[in-house]
C-alpha cells in the first residue's frame, strides 16, 4: 500500500490545493511501479494551514503554476523512494518513453514495461533482453496506433554514472541491434540505477514511470505476509 | 547480485535533518497492533490558528475501497477540503474490507481526534497493514487518548522521523524529505514529506 502526505505553511485555497495535488500525483506517485498491485487503501493527502503571512493562493494567483510545479518535483522524490525501497529491490529504473504523440499513450507503454514481470527479472538478472522491453510496447494496451510506428522506434539503455558511452542503443529506427556491445551493456545493468530510454518518434510528448528489478526477496516477503 | 543486496538503505536514503512547517506538531508511539513492538500509530495535527487548515486528497481507484478511504473522502466532500486539522495512520491492519463494522472503526477514530481537537469534521484517517482484519480499536484508541494526554507532540526532527517510522510496514527505511523554497516575492514556505510503501505498489489515485 501506498500511504503519504505532504505539508506545507503557505496558504492555499482547498480547490487550488486539489489541483495541485491531483497534478502532482499523476506525474509523481501514479508514475511508479514495484509489482504492479494496486492496493485498496492507497492515499496521497495534502494540508496547507495557512501559517506563513501571505495572500491566498488560488487558481488564478500568480504563485500558482511555480508551486504546484515545485510540489510536483518533491512528490516525484518521494514517490521514488517508495520504488527505492521496493520488496527486494536491487535496482531503481527510470523508464522514459518520449517524442510520444500524446502523454495518455506514453503513459500506458511507461506502465507496461514497468510492470512486465519477465523485464523486471531480465534487470535483476543484469541481462540486455532488449526484446521484453519491445514485446512490452507491442501489447501496450493504446486505443490506436497514433504514437507507435515501427519503423520509428528507439529503445536504448542509459547509463546514469556518467561513464561513457552514455547510451547503449537496442534499437534504432525500428532495427534491432545484433551486434550489441554485450560487454557495455553489462556494465550499464551492473548499475544500481539506470534507464531505459525509448524514443517512440511520433510526437513530442514523454512521461517518466519509476520501478524497480524483481527479485527472489520479493517473493519470499510475500509469501508470508498475513501469516 | 550480493554487492547490491547489500546496500544499506536506510544511510543511503534516509535524512539526518530536515526543515518543518511552521504550525505542525506529530507524535506517534507502538500501540501493541505490530506484534514486533515497532511504532504503529502517528498523528500530525495543524496547531496554526491564523487561519483555517485546508486538505486535498487522491485516493485508489480500486474498487474494493478501505473504511479509511471511504471516510476521508466523506471528511473533505462534506467540508470541501476546509477545515481539516489533523490525519491519523495506523499500520499493521488496512481495515480494509470489512464492512460496516470497519466503516465504525475508521469513523471512531477519526472522531476520537476530533474530540481531542475540539472539532467536527476535521480529521482525515489512513491504514496500512493486512487486509480483511477489524483494527484493534483497543490498542488504537488507547494509543490515541496516551499521544493527547501526555502530550506527545512535537516538531522537532525526531518526532518527525518518528512519525515516518510509525506508518511503515515492510519498509525498509522511513520516508521522509522536506525542502524550503521561495515564492517570486520573497517568502519562504515548507514541504515536507513522507510516504510509506514497499509492494502491492502501482497506485492510480484519483
Amino acid at each position: 500500500t501506498l500511504l503519504g502526505f505532504i505539508v506545507t505553511d503557505l496558504p492555499i485555497k482547498a480547490s487550488a490545493l486539489q489541483t495541485m495535488l491531483t497534478a502532482a500525483a499523476n506525474r509523481s506517485f501514479n508514475c511508479i511501479s514495484v509489482d504492479g498491485d494496486m492496493s485498496t487503501n492507497d492515499t496521497i493527502c495534502m494540508l496547507a494551514n495557512g501559517a506563513v503571512d501571505n495572500s491566498v493562493i488560488d487558481e488564478a494567483s500568480p504563485d500558482f503554476e511555480q508551486v504546484k510545479s515545485q510540489v510536483t518535483e518533491f512528490a516525484k522524490q518521494l514517490a521514488q523512494l517508495v520504488v527505492r525501497d521496493g520488496e527486494g529491490a536491487t535496482k531503481f529504473v527510470t523508464v522514459n518513453v518520449k517524442n510520444s504523440a500524446n502523454f495518455k499513450d506514453a503513459r500506458i507503454i511507461a506502465e507496461t514495461i514497468s510492470n512486465s514481470m519477465l523485464v523486471k527479472s531480465a534487470l535483476y538478472g543484469q541481462d540486455a533482453n532488449w526484446g521484453r522491453i519491445l514485446c512490452a510496447i507491442g501489447y501496450s494496451k493504446l486505443e490506436n496506433l497514433a504514437s507507435l510506428d515501427e519503423s520509428k522506434i528507439n529503445v536504448s539503455f542509459i547509463a546514469t554514472d556518467n561513464s561513457s558511452p552514455r547510451e547503449l542503443k537496442l534499437i534504432s529506427n525500428g532495427v534491432p541491434q545484433f551486434d550489441i556491445d554485450e560487454r557495455r551493456a553489462s556494465e550499464i545493468l551492473a548499475l544500481p540505477d539506470l534507464e531505459i530510454l525509448v524514443d517512440m518518434g511520433t510526437g513530442s510528448e514523454e512521461c517518466q514511470f519509476w520501478t524497480c528489478d524483481l527479485s527472489h526477496e520479493y517473493v519470499t516477503i510475500n509469501g508470508d505476509y498475513r501469516s | 547480485q550480493k554487492a547490491a543486496k547489500t546496500v544499506d538503505k536506510y544511510s543511503l536514503y534516509v535524512p539526518k535533518s530536515g526543515v518543518f512547517p511552521k504550525g505542525f506538531e506529530v507524535a506517534s508511539l507502538a500501540s501493541g497492533v505490530k506484534k514486533n513492538g515497532n511504532r504503529d500509530l502517528g498523528i500530525i495535527l495543524n496547531t496554526n490558528k491564523s487561519r483555517p487548515s485546508n486538505a486535498a486528497a487522491v485516493f485508489t481507484t480500486n474498487r474494493f475501497k478501505a473504511a479509511p478511504v471511504l471516510v476521508s473522502r466523506q471528511v473533505l466532500d462534506s467540508g470541501s477540503g476546509e477545515g481539516v486539522n489533523a490525519i491519523v495512520v495506523n499500520s499493521g491492519c488496512a481495515n480494509a474490507v470489512t464492512g460496516e463494522l470497519g466503516m465504525q472503526d475508521a469513523q471512531n477514530v477519526a472522531g476520537q481526534v476530533n474530540t481531542h481537537i475540539g472539532k467536527q469534521n476535521s480529521t482525515l484517517v489512513m491504514s496500512t497493514g493486512v487486509i480483511g482484519q477489524r483494527l484493534q480499536m483497543d490498542k488504537i484508541s488507547k494509543g490515541i487518548n496516551t499521544l493527547f494526554d501526555q502530550k506527545q507532540f512535537g516538531s522537532d526532527f525526531d518526532s518527525w522521523l518518528n512519525l515516518a517510522k510509525s506508518i511503515c510496514t515492510t519498509d525498509t527505511f522511513p520516508k521522509l524529505i522536506s525542502s524550503k523554497f521561495q515564492l517570486s516575492n520573497g517568502t519562504e514556505y515548507t514541504l515536507t514529506g513522507i510516504s510509506k510503501g514497499a509492494g502491492m505498489i502501482c497506485p492510480n489515485m484519483a
